[in-house]
């Protein structure tokens, strides 16, 4: 699964995913990745999300508004509510994976709790970061 | 506000145990060309929607990820794709779910957000739509590639599903080579390539 989040210069945040799916998968099975509030989640008012892991699990936790919803309605930071949805909430449902999340002033939270997540960063500067392992 | 871009390319076990130089390399090199593609379009004043289309299309064409060329495989032996995008500004969204033929996912979603009254679109209808849209469609075999295969193989063998990078160690560097070999699937002659993944998480 590959996703990616935005902030452009007019303040306007966006969130999209996509995915093959999961081997040897059967019946039509279809994870969190085009599951809009699940795997994918963009509010001007909070964040952008993309998730990535075992979709199920991202399904039931509502990650991507679930992450915006503690923004909203709990005051938390972007990092804060990525943590507590990533390392807490999935960790106790037995859901691996990860998300990365952007808030409107460019605070980014790149949080999983696999063993490893491909991610990356690239400020308004142009300074990047490629990180692959914990 | 202070352009910013922000990718994943999946998660599991991905561990230095598991990575060769060469594929690490590899990967970097992809991320960094998705990461600069979205700068690019934001720099030059582009919304955050162009940048993540523009950033996801760049990995979808990798075989590297598990999303577009390098998509795994179902059950029966297919590329099931699924794809969503969302507008932050507006609270429109997008998706596909379950199409075979197209080629970059991430394009048709967001034509289902911006031409349709609809938010997710899937199967054949997903396809028929994205044909009148004009998006590239492909044969099912443009996703086929060795690597995803073999991982089908082995989950077949043992009964399960798997997940998105938990990966086999690294062969050691006085393994045989493998041999051409043609598939049993596409007629294709395929090589081993330097990125042997193991089971993929969705």
């Amino acid at each position: 699964t590959v996703g990616c989040v935005a902030l452009d210069q007019y303040g306007n945040l966006a969130a999209g995913t996509s995915t093959g799916g999961m081997t040897n998968k059967r019946y039509g099975r279809v994870g969190d990745a085009p599951i809009i509030g699940a795997g994918t989640y963009a509010n001007n008012a909070t964040c952008a999300i993309s998730a990535t892991g075992h979709g199920e699990y991202f399904i039931r936790a509502v990650v991507g508004f679930d992450v915006s919803a503690l923004m909203a309605y709990k005051g938390l930071s972007v990092n804060d509510a990525a943590n507590e949805v990533v390392m807490k909430k999935l960790v106790e449902m037995g859901g691996e994976g990860g998300l990365i999340a952007l808030d409107r002033r460019g605070n980014i939270a790149m949080p999983f709790n696999s063993e490893g997540m491909y991610r990356g960063y690239i400020k308004a500067d142009g300074t990047s970061e490629v990180l692959i392992y914990k | 506000s202070p352009i910013t871009l922000v990718i994943h390319g999946g998660a599991g076990t991905i561990t230095r145990k598991n990575m060769t130089p060469e594929k690490e390399q590899a990967y970097r090199a992809v991320l960094n060309q998705a990461l600069q593609t979205g700068y690019a379009v934001l720099k030059r004043g582009g919304t955050s929607l162009d940048a993540v289309e523009a950033t996801v299309r760049v990995m979808e064409d990798s075989p590297l990820f598990n999303a577009g060329k390098g998509a795994v495989f179902t059950h029966e032996g297919r590329n099931e794709l699924d794809a969503s995008v969302m507008d932050g500004k507006t609270l429109k969204a997008g998706a596909i779910a379950g199409v075979t033929t197209i080629k970059n996912p991430i394009s048709t979603a967001r034509r289902v957000m911006d031409k349709s009254e609809h938010v997710m679109m899937i199967g054949p209808g997903a396809e028929a739509f994205a044909k009148a849209q004009g998006m590239e469609l492909v044969d099912p075999k443009y996703f086929y590639t060795e690597t995803r295969w073999q991982g089908l193989q082995k989950a077949l063998q043992e009964e399960k599903v798997q997940l998105d990078h938990t990966e086999a160690p690294a062969k050691p560097a006085n393994a045989p080579k493998a041999r051409n070999a043609e598939s049993p699937k596409t007629g294709a002659i395929l090589n081993e390539t330097i990125f042997t993944e193991g089971n993929k998480f969705g």
